[in-house]
């Protein structure tokens, strides 16, 4: 950094006397007294002077402030006694960043604030990843999660000229977390979650800030999570640690069910994008939410008529951009003009003839790797779309969906060609992604459903019809919540004698699967 | 089979949002009036 | 049908940092200021004591039905908490006015004999939290401008 001479020194010197004037009893409220003392101070060192001292002197007291919770870490017998050693210089250091915050240009010129907490924000950054890269195993997250959580409450304390910068300062923090996501920064993706989690946080972020302005932040935070764990939960068995963040995930997620469940309405499709496959408690979690004035009527209900309830044709709102997935555009523009005009023959043909190969230019597959065969967000997409295109020229002729309405059309041949062609685990993969549709009643459940018990119904194979089977079943058999779609589909299919479900082989597979079986019939009946 | 969501420590059932109490990912308790920072009147901070 | 994946090279050194922040965990009172009287540190009680808090304790209801005695120990030693903050309810609830001034809580002991638009004055009693104990001050003037 080559620091001028003596700037360490200097940094050193004025970080101390802050914290001893910030603990004196009378520093006044909120240490103000003290501040304005302490200003005069850093003038008088220069440390104000250019923007680059500024950044300097902010690295030079975060790097002072780490290795003193290190000394602590090091030197104290119990965890009390290191943090009131290690918390005694960091929360005063927090209280300067907030006041020179505050008192940074005029009082409504949220803008030098805004910038100063980003500068601050992103040497912490700076720092923590500096720190994991140097020291390994031995990172320790305990002075940045400190310095970013007391940050974060400090300037959502309930003050006005903190309040008409809220949003910059929430967009600030969403956008540093980012940059430490657990990816980037195993090492601190416990802190990580804590502070993505704090009552503050979820409160600001989906709760405060009007028209919902936090939600899109929260929902990128989440990916990010959910991206982190994917490939350590993608094998059934977890270590330690993963089993701990993924069962900390798990409560937050049942949080955010209980308490916004039209925010995991919303963004579920970008969610079930990144959770891997097998992951499905954590899945049907997501799947389970519905809007908090819906009534659900019972699955279980005898005769329901799923196509009188009133929600059962509007469509859900799905913040996720999944059309923009279908690359490379070439792709785009051959399926709309199928499924316009159902045609050319070859699109399906090839589909159908060279699905892999078809499959492989619609780079499904992108790598060799066992159980890496396809290109799931492209799947995923590719399945939203044409259901979504299917559902609005089903609604334009006045029709609304059903075995009878969905037939026949160039949007089925596509989910017939794929359920036909793929192999066992593209078609696992494929039929996942119609089941990620089973949520509450809307539009996308009821036409995703009357298209699984189309699939199921006009299979060419046994083999279809038990692999749909089986994606339900593994939904249904793990622990609550159970998605309202998933169950009014599997009813369907287990009482509906068109579907002849009871004769089919693989129904008497084994006595217990038989016996999961007529459980379900029997709570159906 | 997953877990039985409901022995994670959050009461499920509350009419009240959870999130207010929330003790956090790792916590299998909500935190207690006396958890929670809260902004009080100065004049409060007695020392 | 997807089988197992084996992690990269790259997922695997994530996996050993993570493995290695599981050993530092945060602590809840890592996200909570300092408490100087009463750190939040955990304490295995006997497992036939309650483990968990009483439902709905932190509810005002709840500070209502506690002694006098009890809300003035969470008054003065739980400062800054929400519970500060509902014993402080409670105890204006049980006709208690705190004093900034002298930072203790007084209580009319009697109907006062002089009131003015400033100050009213009488006999009350108040509560010492150096002695800590409920005392009676006869003559006492009660000047509204310290009253929070």
């Amino acid at each position: 950094y080559d620091d001028p001479h003596g700037l360490p020194e200097k940094t050193e010197y004025l970080l101390q006397e802050w914290v001893a004037m910030y603990h004196l009893p009378n520093a006044g409220r909120d240490s103000s007294k003290a501040f304005g003392h302490f200003v005069t101070q850093m003038s008088l060192h220069g440390v104000l002077k250019t923007d680059d001292l500024i950044t300097r002197f902010f690295r030079l007291c975060t790097q002072f402030c780490v290795d003193i919770s290190y000394r602590a870490l090091a030197s104290e017998p119990t965890a009390d006694l290191i943090r009131s050693k290690a918390f005694h210089t960091l929360d005063a250091y927090v209280r300067l960043i907030a006041l020179l915050i505050k008192h940074s240009g005029d009082a409504n010129n949220g803008v030098t604030k805004v910038n100063l907490l980003n500068k601050v924000l992103g040497i912490v950054a700076g720092v923590l990843l500096q720190d994991q890269e140097v020291r390994g195993a031995e990172f320790q997250q305990l002075a940045y999660h400190r310095i970013l959580i007391m940050l974060f409450l400090e300037l959502n304390a309930p003050e006005q000229v903190l309040d008409s910068i809220n949003f910059q300062v929430l967009t600030a923090f969403c956008h540093t977390l980012h940059i430490l996501r657990p990816a980037k920064a195993p090492g601190f993706a416990y802190a990580w979650l804590e502070i993505v989690s704090h009552r503050v946080f979820i409160g600001r972020l989906l709760s405060i800030t009007p028209q919902q302005k936090g939600w899109g932040m929260y929902a990128q935070l989440l990916i990010d999570l959910f991206k982190f764990l994917a490939p350590f939960l993608r094998n059934a068995e977890l270590s330690k640690p993963v089993s701990m963040l993924y069962k900390g995930t798990l409560r937050v997620l049942l949080v955010l069910l209980h308490d916004f469940p039209e925010f995991l309405c919303d963004y579920h499709y970008g969610f079930c994008d990144v959770i891997p496959p097998n992951c499905i408690q954590m899945r049907n979690l997501i799947l389970s939410a519905f809007p908090r004035n819906m009534r659900l009527p019972d699955p279980f209900t005898p005769n329901l008529k799923v196509d009188m309830l009133p929600e059962i044709s509007h469509a859900p709102r799905v913040l996720t951009h999944f059309a923009a997935m279908i690359q490379p555009p070439t792709l785009k523009k051959d399926l709309d003009s199928y499924l316009k005009t159902r045609g050319p023959v070859t699109f399906l043909s090839e589909l159908r003839s060279v699905v892999q190969v078809h499959v492989s230019s619609m780079n499904l597959h992108v790598s060799p790797e066992p159980g890496m065969h396809y290109n799931l967000p492209l799947l995923n997409a590719l399945v939203l779309y044409v259901g979504t295109q299917a559902i609005q020229s089903i609604q334009t002729k006045g029709l609304s969906p059903s075995m009878a309405t969905i037939g026949h059309s160039s949007y089925m041949d596509i989910f017939q060609s794929l359920a036909v062609n793929l192999d066992t685990e593209g078609r696992y993969l494929f039929i996942n992604a119609i089941a990620n549709q089973l949520r509450y009643p809307n539009s996308h459940t009821h036409y995703f459903s009357c298209v699984l018990l189309c699939l199921f119904a006009e299979a060419n194979s046994e083999a279809i019809q038990e692999q749909i089977t089986r994606v339900l079943l593994e939904r249904l058999i793990v622990n609550r919540p159970h998605p309202w779609g998933l169950l009014i589909t599997f009813i369907e299919l287990i009482k509906n004698p068109v579907f002849k479900f009871w004769n089919h082989e693989f129904v008497h597979c084994a006595p217990e699967i038989e016996k999961l079986f007529e459980s379900v019939a029997r709570s159906c009946m | 089979l997953g877990s039985d969501l409901t022995t994670l420590g959050l009461n499920l059932n509350s009419p009240e949002p959870l999130y207010n109490n929330f003790g956090g990912p790792w916590a299998e308790n909500p935190c207690r009036p006396q958890d929670i920072d809260f902004h009080v009147p100065p004049e409060y901070l007695t020392n | 049908p997807l089988g197992p994946v084996a992690l990269s090279k790259e997922q695997q050194i994530q996996h050993q940092s993570l493995e290695a922040a599981f050993y530092h965990m945060p602590h809840p009172s890592d996200s909570e200021r300092l408490r100087h009287y009463l750190p939040r540190s955990p304490y295995m009680t006997p497992p036939y004591y309650p483990q968990s808090v009483p439902l709905a304790s932190d509810s005002l209801d709840f500070f209502h039905r506690l002694s006098t005695e009890t809300l003035f120990f969470i008054f003065y030693y739980l400062e800054g908490t929400k519970a500060q903050y509902l014993a402080a309810k409670a105890l204006k609830k049980q006709s208690w006015r705190f004093h900034t001034k002298y930072m203790m809580w007084f209580q009319r002991h009697e109907e006062p004999k002089t009131i003015t638009e400033e100050y009213e004055q009488g006999t009350y009693i108040y509560f010492d939290y150096e002695k800590w104990g409920q005392r009676k001050k006869e003559g006492f003037t009660f000047e509204y401008r310290f009253l929070e």
